[in-house]
């Protein structure tokens, strides 16, 4: 069978990112889909180069996960994640999870260690705890970028046109 | 958001997606990204798809599951990817994007956003892109 890893950085806007900002997209995606490439030229799962290749990018500033997530009305980071093995349609997933680097990796402890497919907010935290990930204060996900995309939706509110809001 | 598929070499299928969400959301508001059908699913018998986008309209058709639904029929992944994000598009006015990995092996990366940065690598020849035509 063929090696093939895809991964995308997430759809949104209505116009060019700024020149700069494109080649850090490009890279970033680019670093991601070779992570997971690697990991299958070296024998591993298609469900480990997933996994892999998601936390290059959740860890990757850049995007919308991990560190670099959008903030919520309060200024606070609530990520979701989900993954799943083609295999046995095995998966598992997390909602609302806040202060830790790698919600995808719990997402995977979710698939491989309980009986469920989706643990949410306070019971994924404690899930989290559990299963020893460690906990990280919030500020590290938090970008300046964000701070000032949150300032600007507050500001503007329904004044913004559908597609430059409700983008996940 | 981002999100994986991937093929390995005993031609499982897998995918991963992992998002914030979307700005000045409500507190404990929950997207598609963690429900299976909506922010992605995996079958060996199909293939493995990821999504991006609206998470209320990806959530209201199954963006990932209707992706597989039509390759059922017997789409290809490009046509599948594209027949579903216009049903988002026509149906309840949603845009976003799919990353799909066939059982064949065959993928493609397909928005209705101005853009979106993806990248693959099949049998060690890399290919990524951002903008509408790359």
């Amino acid at each position: 069978m063929p090696l093939v890893i895809v991964v995308h950085g997430g759809a949104g806007g209505n116009a060019p990112h700024p020149e700069d900002r494109q080649e850090k997209l490009r890279q970033g995606v680019t670093k991601a889909a070779l992570k997971g490439y690697d990991i299958l030229r070296g024998g591993g799962r298609a469900i480990d180069a997933v996994e892999g290749a998601v936390v290059v990018l959740e860890d990757d500033p850049e995007f919308n996960a991990g560190c670099g997530s959008v903030l919520n009305e309060q200024g606070k980071v609530e990520m979701d994640a989900i993954i799943m093995d083609g295999k046995d349609l095995s998966s598992g997933a997390v909602s609302a999870v806040k202060r830790i680097a790698n919600p995808i990796k719990l997402a995977h402890l979710v698939m491989e260690k309980t009986r469920h497919t989706l643990l949410t907010d306070q019971g994924a935290a404690l899930f989290a705890k559990a299963m020893g990930v460690p906990e990280i204060p919030e500020e590290q996900l938090v970008t300046e970028q964000n701070l000032k995309r949150l300032e600007k939706a507050k500001l503007k509110g329904d004044q913004l046109p559908a597609s430059e809001k409700d983008l996940g | 958001t981002v999100g994986a598929v991937a093929m390995d070499g005993q031609g499982n299928v897998a995918f991963a997606t992992s998002t914030g969400g979307i700005v000045n959301k409500m507190i404990g508001r929950v997207g598609d990204s963690p429900c299976i059908g909506s922010g992605g699913y995996a079958d060996n018998h199909i293939g493995a798809v990821s999504s991006t986008g609206h998470g209320e309209s990806i959530m209201k058709v199954n963006l990932a599951r209707l992706t597989l639904f039509h390759m059922e029929q017997g789409m290809s992944p490009e046509e599948a990817a594209s027949n579903a994000l216009n049903y988002m598009k026509t149906r309840v006015q949603g845009t976003g994007g799919l990353i799909v990995v066939s059982k064949e092996g065959e993928w493609t990366a397909k928005w209705s956003t101005y853009s979106m940065p993806w990248a693959a690598v099949k049998d060690g020849q890399l290919q990524y892109g951002l903008n509408p035509g790359e």
